[in-house]
């Protein structure tokens, strides 16, 4: 049986490829995940990559890994990149320029926010099947809770609870407004 | 130290952080080391550096909730088990991918968007939709997989009780066996915070290991999740103004992670009655604990020590099952006797199972998983 496994296993996989995105949007980028479900060596391995590409000004929301450590290496471009431990301090605070790499402990929340030039990068995860839990968007955390929870718990009217949940109709990426845009609605 | 980490870390038996770690002269009964009080509860944690602790390569902590009480989301880097000792109440368990299931009637089963705009067109007619709610009591057990969020809220008339167990060492949890705790609301303590281990509160346990009545009296020390993020970012992120972004960092709270809901909290949920199908389920627990059911008299044994309290008790309305309708002579009579199966028919049968699963007949695992006839 070794032969029918080992010797043809499939051991490349592109996904550099928009055409083959799993999360793409026209504004903000697209998203590649390769795990086991695509790559099945990956389980003997328990590692995943995922490739991404913001364009100017979008937003990689904020999120976490829930079962895996992640290592990003900047492709291209640079971009901000914040990253929040369980102490809600923010551990790193900076633009992330290209050929350096970030490790993002597993759990702690991260986001990425491509500045004035398009960012690329490759995440390498320490399980062959990483998630990661969105706080902003459509399948985020805020979704899943009630909204009598989300104002309890931020001291907020429902009102306003409902508005965390609801106005971001994206799922993981963002175009983000202008400054402007935000003062103007503060 | 780190090297003895990363073997337990990877190897999920090897308990403990290191050879010496288990070799205990004499084991102790420990107490809660420390204690945070809450504005509506108290979370009490064992030191998980005690050497029972680590040997076993868990963390114990203790949450009591006041009745109207809310548990704020949090979310730990390791598998937990909660039992609950006492009360009643509901959890909200934050799945990702998993759908917002649990909606109005009133939405009419229709799809919503989202966003601002239909926000703000729909009105008061817009009704609200989440995760499932699940319902526990006194006795439960529950389990939350590691970085999993989730939210209690004490819905009984008396304190509620959770015995929680993290389990540190587990080859799911990759970071290192001190247990952490990610909050996504409030301003609350780590509870995890131990002597030593760096944070902006360590100093402040240090001298205060019980904290005062009703959080820390008003400090701007800022510890769930969004408190690193910058607020603009957020805004961003969320597509909501600065000061709705701002009120995520929870900065001026001190009610600390338990806290009080004015009135009742409002979540979408099903009713408490049990189902017909639980209540089978049940009596079919009971027979197989105590033996013969309809035999079986009330010993002082099995009785339960404490009366049952007014909430507990069985409604009126709960009661009012449909008994089980007995067939009459004349139904009886004329209830057609089962066809014996031909012996053609079980040679067919007997063949497509073989074709399934290759296993004279057996369908386990994967190896079905992609017949359309099987029930797995």
């Amino acid at each position: 049986g070794i032969d029918e496994t080992l010797c043809t296993m499939r051991l490349r996989e592109n996904i550099q490829d928009p055409a083959r995105a799993d999360i793409y949007t026209r504004q903000a980028g697209h998203i590649s995940t390769l795990n086991s479900h695509n790559l099945p060596i990956l389980s003997w391995l328990q590692l995943s990559a995922e490739y991404g590409r913001l364009h100017q000004d979008a937003i990689m929301g904020p999120h976490w890994n829930l079962n895996a450590h992640s290592v990003i290496y900047a492709l291209r471009g640079r971009a901000r990149i914040q990253v929040v431990d369980n102490n809600g301090q923010a551990v790193f605070d900076e633009e992330l320029q290209q050929g350096r790499i970030l490790v993002v402990p597993q759990n702690f929340a991260v986001v990425k926010r491509a500045e004035n030039e398009e960012f690329e990068w490759v995440s390498f995860k320490t399980s062959d099947n990483a998630m990661i839990n969105p706080l902003a968007g459509r399948t985020s955390v805020m979704r899943a809770l009630p909204d009598e929870v989300i104002a309890n718990a931020y001291q907020i009217s429902r009102e306003d609870a409902r508005r965390l949940k609801y106005s971001r109709k994206e799922s993981t990426l963002f175009r983000a407004a202008s400054g402007s845009m935000i003062q103007r609605r503060a | 130290e780190a090297e003895a980490d990363r073997v337990g870390r990877r190897q999920p038996s090897l308990r403990g952080k290191g050879e010496s770690e288990c070799q205990l002269d004499r084991l102790n009964s420990l107490e809660p080391t420390n204690r945070i009080q809450c504005e509506a509860g108290v979370i009490e944690t064992w030191d998980p550096n005690e050497d029972e602790l680590r040997c076993a390569g868990v963390a114990v902590v203790r949450h009591i909730i006041e009745p109207n009480g809310l548990l704020l989301p949090s979310f730990a880097n390791a598998p937990q088990l909660i039992f609950i000792e006492q009360g009643r109440g509901i959890q909200g368990l934050v799945l990702p991918g998993c759908p917002e299931t649990f909606q109005q009637s009133q939405f009419g089963g229709g799809r919503f968007s989202g966003g601002e705009e239909e926000l703000g067109r729909r009105g008061p007619r817009f009704q609200d939709r989440h995760q499932k709610v699940r319902h526990f009591r006194e006795g439960d057990i529950l389990v939350l997989p590691p970085g999993t969020a989730h939210w209690v809220y004490n819905e009984g008339d008396r304190p509620l009780v959770a015995i929680i167990l993290l389990d540190t060492t587990s080859s799911l949890n990759q970071l290192d066996i001190n247990p952490r705790r990610f909050y996504l609301a409030g301003n609350p303590e780590n509870e995890h915070q131990v002597q030593g281990q760096r944070g902006r509160h360590s100093q402040q346990q240090q001298q205060q290991p019980f904290a005062r009545p009703g959080g820390r009296g008003g400090g701007s020390a800022c510890d769930n999740i969004f408190c690193g993020f910058d607020a603009e970012l957020l805004a961003e992120a969320f597509n909501v103004d600065m000061e709705t972004a701002r009120r995520l960092q929870n900065e001026n709270d001190n009610r600390n992670n338990i806290v009080r809901v004015e009135g009742r909290l409002q979540v979408v949920r099903p009713p408490r009655r049990q189902s017909g199908w639980e209540r089978e389920g049940e009596s079919e627990r009971e027979r197989h604990r105590y033996g013969r059911r309809s035999s079986r008299r009330e010993t002082e044994w099995w009785r339960p020590s404490r009366r049952e309290p007014e909430w507990e008790r069985e409604t009126e309305w709960e009661r009012e099952r449909p008994s089980p309708r007995r067939e009459t002579e004349w139904e009886r009579e004329r209830r057609p006797s089962p066809r014996r199966e031909t012996e053609w028919e079980r040679e067919r049968e007997r063949e497509r199972y073989q074709g399934r699963g290759g296993r004279g007949g057996r369908c386990d695992g994967l190896e079905c998983n992609g017949n359309d006839n099987n029930d797995n």
